[in-house]
């Protein structure tokens, strides 16, 4: 024994794949696109700049408190301190970030399949995933609004379905559609990503100590 | 517990897989 188990606050998407060796599942899916979205928005709502690219799952961090974020930022999606900064990173709308984003989401679905072989998605995920990766760019004549931003997703707008993906606020309205009470989305998909990084760490801390 | 439950199939040359990685 002695061996020092570290404690973490963070793991990345590829740790826990790793981790696992095996893909997430569906449920996860929904939550860290939820929730990576929101802490997306609230960059936005705070006039940070704007996240680059999802290069790799290593990009998205899932956090003790269910927060999903992308890069180096921490668990409220605030950017790490320092001149140095991350001003030279290059910016990305949001439209390229939700592709990007879709993208590794999907991969870490399909996690160590051969390359003939694909996992059967339920509709509604492979639907919503579709449309992220699939997205046209916004015109801009739609004013997202910053100071109308908010926690939860809940407004009048809510209740019509998305058809064209323009924000990170359009895959979070998907996201708590596919739930039987849209409200439900900000504590059940923390709830979600929280279990995720509990049950990883289970992992990392047994198999740190029997190391 | 941790086991996912999903089914492979053959990739299709128009399913989501192509269409993902060809981006």
């Amino acid at each position: 024994g002695g061996a020092a188990v570290v404690v973490r606050d963070a793991l990345s998407l590829e740790e826990i794949l790793r981790l696992y060796s095996q893909p997430i599942n569906e449920e996860q899916a929904w939550a860290v696109c939820y929730q990576c979205c929101g802490s997306l928005r609230a960059r936005l709502r705070r006039r940070e700049p704007p996240a680059g690219r999802v290069e790799s799952p290593a990009d998205i961090r899932i956090w003790k408190d269910g927060a999903v974020t992308l890069g180096g930022w921490d668990a409220n999606g605030r950017s790490p301190p320092g001149p140095a900064g991350k001003s030279e990173h290059s910016q990305c709308s949001e439209t390229e970030v939700i592709e990007s984003l879709g993208i590794i989401i999907y991969k870490a679905l399909d996690y160590g399949l051969k390359e003939n072989e694909e996992r059967e998605l339920s509709p509604p995920l492979e639907q919503l995933i579709d449309h992220m990766t699939n997205m046209i760019e916004a015109d801009g004549s739609k004013d997202e609004g910053y100071e109308a931003l908010d926690e939860g997703v809940e407004d009048e707008n809510d209740k019509e379905d998305v058809e064209v993906i323009q924000s990170y606020r359009d895959v979070m309205k998907l996201c708590a559609a596919h739930l039987p009470t849209r409200s439900d989305a900000p504590r059940h998909y923390q709830a979600v990503c929280r279990a995720l990084f509990a049950e990883t760490m289970e992992l990392y801390t047994f198999l740190a100590r029997i190391k | 517990k941790g086991k996912s439950i999903y089914n492979i199939k053959q990739k299709h040359d128009s399913g989501i897989k192509a269409k993902i990685s060809m981006k």
